[in-house]
């Protein structure tokens, strides 16, 4: 199952919020 | 010990299992997670996406995990 390349901007996009979150929450002590 | 309890960790655990690109879809989570109902695996989804454990992908019944690749 190959994606569009617009899937996988929109994944890599999430991707990037999702780790700016991780670091955020590990920043704050969790 | 990384700060989840046994269900996210289920759920954390099948979703890095997964090696599609799109993720693993709110569907299959069921299938595999007989014994959780869909609110709590909808719960769990949401509260390891809001702590950045894992995303949603092509729509937001698909998911992966931020520790992968």
């Amino acid at each position: 199952s190959s994606l569009t390349q617009e899937q996988q901007r929109k994944i890599e996009e999430n991707r990037q919020k999702a780790l700016a979150r991780r670091a955020e929450r590990l920043a704050q002590g969790k | 010990n990384n700060g989840l309890n046994p269900n996210q960790n289920q759920v954390l655990c099948l979703i890095k299992s997964c090696p599609e690109p799109q993720g693993i879809s709110i569907q299959e989570l069921k299938q595999r997670l007989s014994g959780m109902s869909m609110t709590i695996i909808r719960q769990v989804v949401d509260f390891l996406s809001n702590e950045g454990h894992i995303f949603s992908t092509i729509d937001e019944d698909h998911f992966r995990s931020t520790d992968q690749e």
